[in-house]
C-alpha cells in the first residue's frame, strides 16, 4: 500500500521495530481469492531462507506451477471442491483452477499484509509512491477458498485445517457470513484451533454500517477488524448550472467530459422501473440519458456497475449520490465513465436543483490525489458496528485500521473495476472495504510476533487494542463520516491502531485456552457444544462461577437492565462488576488507574485497586472494576475509557454501555 | 439428484471410533455410506474439526447424524469477501 504506512507512523525510525531476521520468521496464511504471483510485491529480493518449520507447499494447477512461489510467496493452495460440488466444475476459460487470482481481492489483502517494497507504484498516477505490505520482512502464504461464485464453508475449513498444519503464525481472513453460534460457525470454530496453535487470527468485520449491530466474526479469541479513512482523498468538483460547485470523489482518470456543462438528468426520471434511481442493469431508457451526466442513488448494485449501466445507455457521465445511510462519505472508484461520489448533502442539493431546474446542467472535474486530508481517521459509513449481538458482553469491533481508498497489488486477469467488460491492465489497484483494514492488522500482529515472538495472540491483539486511539493530535474524539458526529466505542472498538505503540504497550490482557473454555462455561455451552466449538472434551466445572464478565478480554461491553416501564421497575441503583489481569510485559513499574467519560455518563464507575505495581516481567495482577448505574430507557448508551499509566505506557479500554 | 443434494460439514466424535477401525479415514468412510452408499467425501479434517464434509440428500443427512460417532451434520454455507 502507499500512504498507509507513514499513515501508521511505520516509517519513522524506531528501535521498538524488529529486525528484518526476526520479521521474516512469521508467515501470514491469507484465506482469500488467491494470488497474482508475478507481482512486484512478491519479490523476495533479500530474504533468508524460508524458516525450517515450514510445511506449507505450492500446488500445482491451472496457470500456476511450483516455481511461481518464492521466498517471499511460500505457499499457495486452493481449495475447490466445495465450490465444484455446489456449482459445477470450474470453468477453466473463465477462472483458474488453482491459487491464481481471477478475482484481484486476494492479491490486494495479501499485498497489503506482508508486500515488498515497491517504488513508483500507483494507479493511473492515482496514489502514487513506494507501495509496500505492513510487514514487509514477513513471509506470505496463500489459500484460495473464494472463487467467482462465493466462498463456500467447507473450502473455508478445508483451508484453515490446512494453514493450521502448514505452520503459518497469522491467519488473514476478510471474509465472513451471517451471525451464529460459535459452534455452528466455521470461522469461529477454526479460528479456535487455530488460535489454540499460537495462531493470531485477525478478521474483517464487515461492511454492514452504519447499522448498529451489523458484525461479522464476533468471536473472542479472533481479532476483529474495522475500517477507518487515511489523509488522502482523490477529489471530483462538480459545478452546477447554477455556477455552485460541490465536491465529490473519484478515480476516474480516463478522457475528461468537455469544459461546457452537460446536461444533468436524475437517473429515476429516466427510467421505467421503480427503482430506476439505482441505475440498475438495463433499467435506464437511452433517450433519457444519452449524451447527460446522470444522477444514480447508492446502495442495491455495485458502485461502478451503475456506471456502467449509464455508458451502455448512452450517458455522457455519472454522479452517484449517497443516500442517509451513506452520510459523507466518498469512496472513490475507477469508473469507466467521467463519474464521481458525492455527500448526502450535496447530493439532496443536486436532486432539488435537477427538480427544480428546467435545464439542468454539470460539470465535472477530477482533481487527483490529496493528501494530509483532516481529520483523519473517520469510521468508514460502511464499517459494520456494535453492540455485539451474539455476546453484548464482549465489545466489538476490536478496533479499526485503514480499509478506506487503499492502494494495494492486483490480480492481471481483471481491470481495476473487475468488470467483464474492463480491460485495463494494472498491478495496483483502489479499493475499499473491512476486507481492507483487516490485512493490515495481519501485517501489523506479524511485526509483533517477530518483535514478540513469545506472546500469544491475544497478547498480541491487546497490544494492538489497549495502545490504540481514540482521538485526534487535537484531543477531539474521532469521527464517524455517517453522521460527521464523534464515533464511539460501538464504531472504533478500542481505537485507531498504533502499531509503534503496540510493539511496547507495557501491559496486556493475556487469555489462552482454558480462558476460552470458561469463556463457553460462562455462555452456559453444554459439553456437546463445547466439543463442536473447541474441538475437545470439557466439562464445566459446577463448583465454579464463570462469568463472561471475568472473561480477561481488553475492552469492557456492558449491558444494562432498563425499566421494564411505569411501575414495572425499581428506580434503586445496581451495580455490576468485571474483572480483569493485566500482565507485565514491560520494566517494573506502578500503574495507575483512570477513567475518562467520554459524553454524559449515566454510570459511576469504580477501580479496585486503583494502582498496580509489577516488579517482573509477565507477572500478573488482577483488578476489578463497578459499574454503578440507575436504570434508563432502552436504548440508551454511554461510553468511557479506563487507562492504566506508569507514566510511560497507557494501557487503555473502551467501556461501552447499553441499556437494553 | 445434484439438485437436491447439499454439501455437510461433519464433525466426528474421536473419542468414539470402534477398535475395529485402524484408521479415521475408514471410519469416517464407514459411517458416511452407511446413511448413503454412493456419497463420497470432499474433505477430511485433523484440525478445524474431527470430521469431513460431503454432498447428501437432506434425509441423508439426517439418517447420518443419527449414526454413532456423529456429532453434529452442518449444511455448508456461502460466506462473502468484504
Amino acid at each position: 500500500t502507499t500512504r498507509t504506512p507513514s499513515f501508521l507512523g511505520l516509517d519513522k525510525a524506531t528501535t521498538l521495530l524488529p529486525a528484518s531476521e526476526q520479521q521474516s520468521q512469521v508467515i501470514i496464511g491469507v484465506l482469500d481469492t488467491g494470488v497474482w504471483p508475478e507481482l512486484k510485491s512478491l519479490d523476495d529480493t533479500g530474504l533468508g531462507p524460508v524458516p525450517s518449520t515450514w510445511k506449507g507447499q505450492c500446488e500445482i494447477g491451472n496457470n500456476m506451477n511450483s516455481s511461481n512461489c518464492n521466498r517471499k510467496l511460500v505457499g499457495a493452495r486452493f481449495f475447490s471442491k466445495g465450490y465444484e460440488a455446489a456449482l459445477g466444475p470450474i470453468d477453466t476459460t473463465t477462472e483458474s483452477k488453482s491459487a491464481r487470482d481471477d478475482d484481484g481481492h486476494g492479491s490486494h489483502t495479501l499485498t497489503t499484509a506482508a508486500g515488498s517494497v515497491v517504488p513508483e507504484a500507483s494507479l493511473f498516477g492515482l496514489a502514487s509512491g513506494t507501495a509496500r505490505g505492513m510487514a514487509t520482512q514477513a513471509r506470505v502464504a496463500v489459500y484460495k477458498v473464494c472463487w467467482l461464485g462465493g466462498c463456500f464453508t467447507s473450502d473455508i475449513a478445508a483451508g484453515i485445517d490446512k494453514a493450521i498444519e502448514d505452520g503459518v503464525n497469522v491467519l488473514s481472513m476478510s471474509i465472513g457470513g451471517s451471525l451464529m453460534e460459535y459452534y455452528r460457525d466455521i470461522i469461529a470454530i477454526g479460528s479456535f484451533t487455530a488460535t489454540s496453535h499460537g495462531i493470531l487470527v485477525s478478521t474483517s468485520a464487515g461492511n454492514g454500517g452504519p447499522s448498529q449491530g451489523s458484525l461479522s466474526n464476533v468471536a473472542p479469541w479472533i481479532t476483529t477488524v474495522g475500517a477507518g479513512t487515511i489523509d488522502r482523498d482523490f477529489p471530483a468538483y462538480i459545478t452546477l448550472g447554477t455556477g455552485k460547485t460541490y465536491t465529490g470523489a473519484s478515480l476516474y482518470r480516463g478522457k475528461p467530459l468537455s469544459d461546457s456543462p452537460l446536461p444533468l438528468v436524475y437517473a429515476g426520471n429516466a427510467s421505467n422501473s421503480s427503482v430506476g434511481y439505482l441505475c440498475l442493469q438495463d433499467s435506464l431508457i437511452p433517450e433519457k440519458v444519452s449524451g447527460k451526466i446522470v444522477i444514480c442513488e447508492r446502495g442495491g448494485n455495485p458502485r461502478v456497475e451503475k456506471g456502467l449501466v449509464v455508458k451502455l445507455a448512452g450517458g455522457a457521465g455519472m454522479i452517484l449520490a449517497n443516500s442517509e445511510a451513506y452520510g459523507e462519505e466518498l469512496v472513490a472508484d475507477s469508473h469507466l465513465l467521467p463519474a464521481a461520489s458525492l455527500g448526502q448533502k450535496s447530493s439532496e442539493i443536486l436532486k432539488n436543483y435537477v427538480s427544480s431546474s428546467p435545464n439542468p446542467t454539470a460539470k465535472i472535474a477530477f482533481l487527483g490525489t490529496h493528501l494530509q486530508v483532516q481529520p483523519s481517521p473517520v469510521v468508514a459509513a460502511f464499517s459494520s458496528r456494535g453492540p455485539n449481538a451474539l455476546t453484548p458482553k464482549i465489545l466489538k469491533p476490536d478496533l479499526i485500521a485503514p480499509g478506506v481508498n487503499i492502494l494495494a497489488g492486483w490480480t492481471g486477469a481483471v481491470g481495476p473495476t473487475g468488470l467483464t467488460v474492463d480491460s485495463r491492465h494494472i498491478s495496483f489497484n483502489i479499493i475499499s472495504g473491512t476486507s481492507m483494514s483487516c490485512p493490515h492488522v495481519s501485517g501489523l500482529a506479524a511485526i509483533l510476533k517477530g518483535a514478540h515472538p513469545q506472546w500469544s495472540p491475544a497478547a498480541i491483539r491487546s497490544a494492538l487494542m489497549t495502545t490504540a486511539y481514540t482521538s485526534y493530535k487535537n484531543g477531539e474524539t474521532i469521527q464517524d463520516v455517517s453522521t460527521g458526529q464523534p464515533a464511539t466505542p460501538f464504531d472504533y472498538g478500542a481505537g485507531h491502531v498504533d502499531p509503534v505503540a503496540a510493539l511496547d504497550p507495557g501491559l496486556v490482557y493475556d487469555a489462552n485456552v482454558d480462558d476460552y473454555l470458561g469463556f463457553f462455561c460462562a455462555l452456559n455451552y453444554s459439553s456437546f457444544q463445547i466439543k463442536l466449538a473447541a474441538r475437545r472434551d470439557f466439562t464445566c466445572d459446577s463448583k465454579k462461577v464463570y462469568r463472561v464478565e471475568d472473561f480477561n478480554y481488553p475492552s469492557f461491553a456492558v449491558p444494562l437492565e432498563t425499566t421494564s416501564g411505569i411501575g414495572g421497575g425499581s428506580d434503586a441503583p445496581k451495580t455490576v462488576k468485571y474483572s480483569r489481569v493485566l500482565t507485565n510485559v514491560g520494566a517494573p513499574g506502578t500503574y495507575k488507574a483512570s477513567v475518562v467519560s467520554l459524553g454524559d455518563l449515566n454510570v459511576k464507575i469504580v477501580v479496585e485497586p486503583e494502582t498496580l505495581s509489577f516488579t517482573e516481567l509477565y507477572e500478573k495482577k488482577g483488578y476489578m472494576v463497578s459499574f454503578r448505574y440507575t436504570s434508563m430507557p432502552s436504548g440508551t448508551t454511554s461510553f468511557a475509557r479506563l487507562e492504566w499509566t506508569d507514566g510511560k505506557h497507557r494501557v487503555g479500554s473502551p467501556i461501552a454501555f447499553s441499556w437494553t | 439428484d445434484h439438485a437436491n443434494k447439499k454439501t455437510y460439514i461433519i464433525h466426528m466424535d474421536k473419542s468414539t471410533m470402534p477398535l475395529t477401525f485402524t484408521d479415521h479415514l475408514s471410519w469416517f468412510d464407514s459411517s458416511l455410506k452407511s446413511a448413503s452408499p454412493s456419497a463420497e467425501i470432499l474433505y477430511t479434517y485433523k484440525h478445524v474439526a474431527h470430521g469431513f464434509s460431503t454432498r447428501l440428500t437432506p434425509e441423508d443427512a439426517d439418517t447420518l447424524s443419527k449414526q454413532p460417532g456423529i456429532l453434529s451434520v452442518i449444511p455448508e454455507l456461502k460466506y462473502k469477501l468484504h
